[in-house]
């Protein structure tokens, strides 16, 4: 069955890592991986991006949307964002999945960045559109459902606050999809730091009255159970470091992380950041609630909506 | 005399932070500094922010240059820069030092910074003028100086390139003064990531004719004059971790440094960051030479463009 992410973020916050460091080199698994698939996906991205010069070092045109389709404005002062979506069959918990992954690339990248979302909310509202078109055939298959199930966005680790851009774009689209803010490399964070950080961004995604996507936290049989979904919950939103690369770490072990002068920080550990946590409400544990919200309550809130116009 | 330092930079890169670790609780000199003056500096600075509700859990009205003089936008949507001034009194080589920041919160911090570096431009306009002036009166005193000598511009570590802001900035700037950009909150880049980005950085400037303030590569009379000299040139732009925390080293010093679960940073090792070459730079080797280029380079092209009109 399809999963389909969204992954929003500003150039430079560690997306196409944080992508493989999710889906394709996971160390566990790799041997149950074929290499022509695990290696596809923030590559293949990037292969659509080509165009955008990220793979040559021509300074301002990479990345940042300079596309002639949009405009000419190779200066990067307007916004220009592209929709790319690269697909890929991984397998969890032994089920083969269709995963497709969404990319922004050119959203907040600009000098000004007005509107930056309206192409994103677009290609949601897009894919909401094509699966109304396709329940009201009369051969009507299911295989093929592209709506958006959960939408990856990237916080710039500033320690402060959430900017602006932050604020406008989650009003725009937590109604539209499961919205999953995360705290991008946040290996630039102390602890303290982290603490402070995610108590003010959910103190203002309140005032604001934006919704995140929630685990649930009932109907579980056992203390431990319980005890792990809340975990997950409490630790929104996640503070994630991502690397493919394999390290040694402190103790001599084979880890994957980044090695820095002062010390090696482990992706896997979770006294170091909260990988884990979004690795188990993506992909291993709540994949199908994911689904299924999009499904019985984002869709059919949009719909209905479309429909009484 | 006086130095006039202009930092400019998004919000969140630690600017406050590395204002206070160069000027005021350096360990070394912290009993030679009268307390008043060492606490002075970035909360001198804070306080004349208080108004953009920095110190309150405010949210998008944090230091985002939310300035009811300048325009009634509280959403953030577009740029609003104030300038601020702080002055302080530092030794330096046994030598009083009327050092002024210069500080321009607001800056890159909206959805839309259109223009943003205009406040900027006027700012070491208006001190052009103002020595201009004094130059012209009958009783002229030279103990105002307050032309820009030098201006600290924070560059993202997103390890890819300067953003367009970044270099619509440097254009702005470079020809009205010493401009010295600095890779802020460089912990978050490993070694390799710091070689490489420096290198786009450098190659971009260069494309862009960018010119930036360069210690003096000559006169000097010993080789490890020179070869100082040739370090401090090479290593730039600096990418620097600031911190005004003492904390424990790996091998049981007490320094400067930020502490995480991974490992334990010194800002003053030139091992993990280019803090004390930017030191160097800026206060104890070549704040001379930084005057003396506002003085009789950067101030008379000023003086003689505006003459001519
Ligand atoms: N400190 C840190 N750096 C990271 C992290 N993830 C990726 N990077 C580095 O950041 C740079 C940009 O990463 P990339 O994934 O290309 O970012 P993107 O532009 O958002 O796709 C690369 O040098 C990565 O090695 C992270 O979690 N922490
Ligand atoms: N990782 C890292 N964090 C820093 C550094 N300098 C300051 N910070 C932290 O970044 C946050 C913002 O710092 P601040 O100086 O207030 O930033 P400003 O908004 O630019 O003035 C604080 O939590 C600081 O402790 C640095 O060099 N590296």
């Amino acid at each position: 069955f399809n999963f389909n992410l969204l992954v929003v973020s500003q150039r430079g916050l560690g997306k196409s890592t944080l992508i493989n460091t999710l889906f394709n080199k996971d160390l566990d698994s790799i041997s149950g991986k074929s290499p022509a698939n695990s290696q596809a996906l923030a590559e293949k991205l990037e292969g659509v991006n080509l165009e955008d010069g990220e793979h040559g070092e021509n300074g301002t045109n990479g990345g940042i949307g300079n596309n002639e389709s949009n405009n000419n404005d190779s200066s990067g002062l307007h916004a220009s964002v592209k929709i790319n979506a690269a697909t890929t069959t991984i397998e969890e918990n032994g089920v083969n999945l269709r995963l497709t992954v969404v990319d922004t690339p050119g959203f907040g990248d600009a000098i000004d960045n007005t509107d930056s979302w309206k192409p994103i909310v677009d290609e949601i509202n897009l894919r909401f559109d094509q699966y109304l078109d396709s329940e009201n055939k009369i051969n009507r298959s299911f295989e093929d459902d592209n709506r958006i199930h959960a939408c990856l966005y990237f916080i710039e680790p500033t320690a402060h606050y959430l900017k602006p851009l932050d604020i406008e774009f989650c009003k725009q689209v937590h109604e539209k999809c499961n919205l999953i803010p995360i705290i991008a490399k946040s290996d630039i964070l102390t602890e303290e730091e982290i603490t402070v950080f995610k108590r003010r961004i959910k103190k203002q995604l309140d005032e604001a009255h934006i919704q995140l996507f929630q685990p649930p936290q009932y109907g579980f049989d056992d203390e431990e159970a319980i005890q792990a979904s809340h975990e997950l919950f409490d630790n929104m939103p996640y503070a994630v470091v991502g690397s493919t690369d394999v390290v040694v770490s402190k103790d001599g072990r084979q880890v994957r992380g980044r090695s820095y002068p002062w010390g090696v920080i482990e992706v896997d550990n979770s006294k170091h950041c909260d990988f884990v946590y979004l690795r188990d409400l993506l992909i291993s544990q709540y994949l199908e609630e994911l689904r299924e919200k999009t499904s019985k309550v984002l869709y059919e809130r949009y719909r209905s909506e479309k429909l009484s116009k």
